[in-house]
């Protein structure tokens, strides 16, 4: 059965878009079956993977909405073992669609319960917000990704966070555990990062992920050839630290 | 009478709070009297300028729902003509709660009346999101500030914002304005930087601020000190770029 990760933090630009899809790639280079779930209306991860939000669909939005099913509107990503559920703008309405829905937090849980079967991982790209969107990834998900950046204004995100993550167990989701913290963008050069790292490791022991993904350029241009890195530029920093990540991911998930 | 600015682009991490928190402090050293109002629930350009979030308040939720006058939730910012209307969390569940009070997206315009004969700038610092709380910013303002990383996604985001724009001017504020463009984390050696910067210039004759802000870690640290960069590190190039847009600013708006 597939293990469903949120890549969540209401902290706009810190790297979920670029881990999500990046780690998609790379587990599915290690020939893990993986889908990628974009539900951030922008539709970063669709475009990022090189993906159309034009054509007639399905996607996500008629997921959600009950008016089609998540195989239906699954579509092939750059690599064999990966399949990605298309977002588009349609999806900038449903927030406020879905208030008005009967089980509004349960539409994403019960549409992704047909894939489970078939795929070892489902990474969940959501935007940056604590909507009805991201309370859907966090109600679907077995786990929460968090990417971080070591800056001031995410330290402060990551409260909030938390707390968020407290509401959710209690109320809809008590096993939601925490996959790991992923430190993004991080130079260790600059003081400023050095100290946040050492701040999040000591307040959350054995649960900041030991990879460390550097500040890349490879990585902000990969997307606007729609190309994970590791089909962009594999000898990148960037596609080396997505690639030990996805093995601490599988190592941490199958228990090794 | 003030003019009201909303600083806002739904793609995260792009520099809005840096941005709304920086210009604000450089106009109100102009000596032009300026009011910086939070509407993101993270709050981070009410901590980034040193106010707490935990206090009676009222903050900007109370003044949102009817509850208190904005002049009652103003502070002292960091420079005397500077004051702050802060977010707390209680606005991370006005998104839903305003969905159902009447008139829901003209709370802040309504609001912001009394304080245009006392000010000469009012910014606004939105999150990362094209909900109800952007949306009342949108309807407030008389122009929209938009700061761009000069990366792929960004760039996707702009025909989003530019759709969004067109919707508010039919429906809410007609005479809504692009105050301007801003490119933030600018930096001239990367080929993607200059490929998104010209690209946008040509698309958007007149419409970018001629001032770039650049890649300056001295911004990113001040906020952890709860201070606007000039009063944390003056002859940084973060700072001499904000003291350059406030010039920029304050020409346009006075037709200079
Ligand atoms: N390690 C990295 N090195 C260099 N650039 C990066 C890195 N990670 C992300 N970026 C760039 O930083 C920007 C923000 O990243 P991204 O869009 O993935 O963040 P996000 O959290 O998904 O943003 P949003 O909150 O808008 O969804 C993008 O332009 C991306 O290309
Ligand atoms: N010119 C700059 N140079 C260096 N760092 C910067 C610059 N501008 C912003 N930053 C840093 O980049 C991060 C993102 O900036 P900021 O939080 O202002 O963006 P935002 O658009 O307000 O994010 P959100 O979408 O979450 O509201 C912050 O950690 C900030 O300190
Ligand atoms: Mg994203
Ligand atoms: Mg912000």
């Amino acid at each position: 059965m597939a293990r469903v990760i949120a890549v969540t933090n209401q902290k706009g630009g810190v790297g979920k878009t670029t881990t999500a899809v990046n780690l998609a790639a790379c587990l599915a280079a290690a020939e893990k079956r993986t889908a990628l779930v974009d539900i951030d209306p922008q539709g970063n991860a669709t475009s990022g993977l090189g993906i159309s939000r034009e054509g007639p669909g399905p996607y996500i939005y008629e997921v959600l909405m009950g008016e089609a099913k998540a195989s239906e509107a699954l579509c092939a990503g750059a690599i064999p073992a990966l399949q990605v559920l298309p977002s588009n703008s349609a999806l900038l309405g449903a927030e406020i669609e879905l208030a008005a829905v009967e089980g509004r937090e349960q539409r994403l849980k019960k549409a992704l319960e047909e894939l489970l079967p078939d795929y070892t991982y489902i990474l969940v790209d959501c935007p940056p917000s604590l909507g009805l969107l991201t309370l859907n990834a966090l109600t679907a998900a077995h786990s929460i990704l968090v990417p971080l950046q070591c800056e001031y204004y995410a330290l402060e995100g990551l409260t909030h966070l938390l707390t968020t993550l407290r509401l959710v167990r209690r109320s809809f989701n008590p096993d939601l555990e925490i996959e790991g913290l992923l430190f993004t963008m991080y130079d260790g050069r600059l003081s400023l990062n050095r100290q946040v790292l050492e701040n999040v490791r000591r307040n959350f022991p054995g649960r900041v992920f030991q990879t460390l993904i550097p500040r890349s350029i490879r990585l902000s241009e990969a997307p606007s050839f729609g190309k994970p890195v590791i089909l962009y530029d594999l000898r990148s920093a960037g596609a080396e630290a997505y690639l030990n990540l996805a093995k601490e991911v599988i190592d941490e998930t199958t228990g090794t």
